[in-house]
């Protein structure tokens, strides 16, 4: 699965997911990549959001829009609404996988519970960050 | 003036150090680093977050290394199917296909669900059918296919197991599956 989250310079916010599913999966088992709130989220009020992982997890928490959720109504931070989703909300139901995210204020959060997740990030007119690892 | 900015990712799951070679790793960090300074570009020229999200998931969509368009996973069929969306922030507007079999681009038919329909989400034939309209480009069904994922297909299949897009990537899936609880 891949996805990417990104804030202009008007202020907007916008999220895009795309993915293959997973591997030997049956045919017509579709997962959370184009359920809107569950794999990809945006909303200038509170963040833009693309999930990867375990697509059936994701779904049953409607992960990226609990995350705009915890923001909006408990006023958590995103780095701390995007840890409670994916390493307490989807991990507790047995998920793998993790999220990126911006918020209006250009935060940026990229959390996992896996071994590992391909991601990068780049503000404009900087160097670009590119991990892979969890101890990175 | 908002603070630009654009993050991406192309999947997660049981990658170590251990199981990469630093070739592989070089090939990652390059991929997702030209797909960055894409996005970068176009938001310091003043486009938009929706325009950056749909150029970085196509460049994603044609990276084979990764999980979605050319380089997509096998069903248990021997097939791919296909997903994708998108979400404007300003609007709350929303476009999806599911289970998309011939499309190129599918972040692309999800923008033009987005851009031109009264609904969210279209599947299968119709999905297929609604990008046409639009002018997208459509391919054989093996053009997603690649060796490394056809090999990933034949160590799943005997497990009995869906598995997530990089937990299979080398070794035993089961392996894998048991890493993850």
């Amino acid at each position: 699965t891949v996805g990417a989250v990104a804030l202009d310079r008007d202020g907007n916010l916008a999220a895009a997911t795309s993915t293959g599913g997973m591997t030997n999966k049956q045919a017509g088992r579709v997962g959370d990549s184009p359920i809107i709130g569950a794999g990809c989220y945006a909303s200038n009020h509170t963040a833009a959001v693309s999930c990867t992982g375990t697509g059936e997890v994701f779904m049953r928490t409607l992960a990226a829009y609990d995350l705009a959720a915890l923001m909006k109504y408990a006023g958590l931070s995103l780095q701390q609404a995007a840890d409670r989703v994916i390493m307490e909300k989807v991990l507790a139901l047995g998920g793998s996988g993790g999220l990126i995210a911006v918020d209006a204020q250009g935060n940026v959060a990229l959390p996992f519970n896996s071994e590992g997740m391909y991601r990068g990030y780049g503000y404009v007119g900087e160097p670009a960050v590119i991990n892979i690892y969890r101890e990175e | 003036m908002a603070r630009a900015v654009i993050a991406i990712h192309g999947g997660a799951g049981a990658i170590t150090r251990a199981a990469m070679s630093t070739e592989k790793e070089q090939a990652y960090t390059d991929a997702l680093a030209a797909i960055v300074a894409s996005g970068q570009a176009i938001l310091a020229a003043g486009g938009s977050a929706l325009d950056a999200v749909t150029e970085a998931v196509r460049l994603l969509e044609e990276c084979p290394l990764f999980n979605a368009g050319k380089g997509a996973v096998f069903t248990h069929q021997g097939t791919h199917e296909l997903d994708a969306s998108m979400m404007d922030g300003r609007t709350l507007e929303v476009g999806a296909v599911a289970g998309v079999k011939h499309l190129r681009n599918p972040v692309l038919a999800a923008r033009a669900v987005l851009e031109n329909s009264p609904h969210a989400l279209f599947i299968g034939e119709g999905a297929e059918a609604f990008a046409e309209q639009h002018g997208l480009e459509k391919v054989a069904a093996d053009y997603f296919s690649t060796p490394e994922r056809f090999a990933q297909l034949q160590r799943a299949l005997g497990s009995e197991q869906a598995i997530l897009d990089h937990d299979g990537a080398a070794g035993d899936p089961l392996d894998a599956d048991r890493k993850l609880g």
